[in-house]
């Protein structure tokens, strides 16, 4: 049997819009950890991986280890019928075919119910190896989805170099080229305005911009983002679910053939 | 050129 009640139900939306463009379906892992979701695109070349932890939830009930398969477009036309401000409760029986979405208005004067049907999900499992990331930056979640848009209409591809003086972002394209640079500013007024570079070595990795645009969704979730990495391994670009868990994504970078 | 290489050729198969 599971029980899972969150108050802030409008978060589960922000994390599903996020990711359903990317992955179409996935298996929702739930145990007494709380909720895990490892999904990799249709082409296998980005990953998402979200924790949302049982302590995020003002109730949590999970009997045994379960893993719900669904449709992540049904899922957001569920979570669509939610209020950002609504409570969201999950029920589960261990053996059954669904879920039930449970939505309470803040002043506990509409209720709601959505059952949706779970299905079964063939889904790999990456193992993903702790790393020590060369160049940990930690900038403003709405500077990295400009970058991103900004690049995207230049060229396909974007190198990411972080060196000593900032972080530069290099693409180039029929158009002509670009480079958006961004320097560690840890004296900014206001704490969303900040950006840190942890720098160990410097890097510079070459991805395809639609993968990093397309993890600018989750913009929403988190005043910032962080973006982790190592050379010739995946870059990991890392949302906080405020102090309840974490939306992350891998890609693969591009390498000289 | 450039090549993009799958997840799997940098993470293993749990």
């Amino acid at each position: 049997m599971l029980e899972a009640r969150l108050v802030q139900g409008g978060m589960l939306k922000k994390v599903v819009d996020a990711v359903k463009d990317l992955v179409t379906e996935a298996n929702i892992d739930v145990s007494s950890s709380g909720f895990q979701l490892q999904a990799m695109d249709t082409s296998h070349v980005s990953l998402i991986a979200m924790h949302l932890r049982s302590d995020a939830f003002e109730h949590f009930r999970c009997d045994r280890a379960m893993s719900m398969g669904m449709s992540l477009a049904n899922l957001a036309k569920v979570l669509k019928c939610a209020g950002n401000d609504d409570i969201v409760t999950l029920k589960a029986n261990d053996d059954g075919d669904t879920v039930t979405f449970m939505f309470e208005s803040p002043k506990e004067d509409r209720v709601s119910d959505f059952e949706l049907k779970l299905m079964d999900i063939d889904s790999e499992h990456l193992g993903i190896p702790d790393t020590d990331y060369c160049a940990t930056v930690t900038m403003p979640s709405g500077e990295y989805a400009r970058i991103c848009k900004d690049l995207s209409s230049i060229g396909d591809t974007v190198v990411i170099s972080a060196t000593k003086d900032g972080v530069k972002f290099t693409t180039s394209g029929d158009v002509g080229t670009a480079n958006v640079t961004v320097r560690q500013n840890t004296t900014a007024d206001k704490k969303e305005d900040q950006t840190i570079i942890d720098l160990k070595e410097p890097v510079a990795l070459t991805f395809a911009l639609r993968y990093l645009t397309s993890f600018a969704k989750a913009t929403p979730l988190a005043t910032h983002v962080t973006l982790s990495m190592t050379r010739e391994l995946p870059v990991m670009v890392e949302y906080a679910i405020q102090d309840m868990g974490f939306l992350r994504f891998y890609l693969a970078p591009k390498i000289e053939d | 050129d450039e090549k993009q290489p799958t997840l799997k050729e940098f993470f293993q198969i749990r």
